[in-house]
């Protein structure tokens, strides 16, 4: 039996929306650590990985591992009845074949219960080596959201370098080019508004805006994102989910033919 | 010209 209680139901909506673009459908594991899901695009492009403390639930039981397979589309709709404010408890049975999400609200006058389908979906965890970034780059998450949202308007692709003069953003395309640049600023009065931009070594690596405009889903999870690169491996684009977990997307990159 | 690299030719199967 399954039975996860989360007062900050809000975080689970956000979730969904932040993923049920990228991925269709999805094995939701859960174990004594926590509720978590990795799965890739159709295209096997990108890779989401998500995990939710068991610590952040305030009731939290779960007997045995499981894994359910899941519509994100549908659980998103289901989701998104239940208000913003609303405590959230995911129940399932061992071997059964539905899922319930229940929605209390903050008062305890309004109680509802929706069943979905469960499914059976094949996927296998890939294996995520342990990796030194060349660099790390953390900002604020809205920032990102605005620079991938404006370069895509003029190219498909952006290219991210960091140097030590600071951390670039370009693309092409047939109308021209555009670049930004960020510089490291830490004086700032609130710690979630600074650029920190650690270089271990120059990297520049080339990426699908159409993902990371995906990514940027998550936007309303967490004030920063942090963006780990290096030459030769997906680059992880990271937003924490309250003091609970994280979502991390991993993204491959382009190369020269 | 740039080709797509996919995952899985980073992260493994088990």
């Amino acid at each position: 039996m399954l039975e996860l209680r989360l007062v900050q139901g809000s975080l689970l909506k956000k979730v969904l929306e932040s993923i049920k673009d990228l991925v269709n459908d999805a094995n939701f594991d859960c174990s004594s650590t926590g509720f978590s899901l990795q799965a890739m695009d159709s295209s096997h492009v990108a890779l989401v990985s998500l995990l939710l403390r068991s610590e952040g639930f305030e009731h939290y039981r779960c007997d045995r591992n499981l894994s359910m397979g899941m519509n994100l589309g549908n659980m998103s709709k289901m989701l998104k009845c239940a208000g913003n404010d609303d405590i959230i408890t995911i129940k399932a049975d061992d071997g059964g074949d539905t899922v319930t999400f229940m929605f209390e609200s903050p008062t305890q006058d309004k109680i509802a219960d929706f069943e979905m389908k469960l499914m059976d979906i094949d996927s296998e965890h890939l294996g995520i080596p342990d990796a030194e970034y060349h660099s790390i780059v953390r900002m604020p998450s809205s920032e990102f959201q605005r620079i991938c949202k404006d370069l895509s308007t003029i190219g498909d692709t952006v290219v991210i370098s960091v140097t030590k003069e600071g951390v670039k953003f370009s693309t092409a395309g047939d109308i021209g080019t555009a670049n930004i640049v960020l510089r490291q600023n830490t004086t700032v009065d609130k710690p979630e508004d600074a650029i920190v931009i650690e270089m271990n070594e120059p990297v520049s690596l080339s990426f699908a805006l159409r993902y990371m405009n995906s990514f940027t889903k998550a936007t309303p999870l967490s004030d920063t994102v942090t963006i780990s690169l290096s030459s030769e491996l997906p680059v992880v684009v990271e937003y924490k989910v309250a003091e609970m977990g994280y979502i991390r997307y991993y993204l491959a990159p382009k190369i020269e033919e | 010209m740039q080709r797509q690299r996919s995952i899985l030719s980073f992260f493994q199967k088990p």
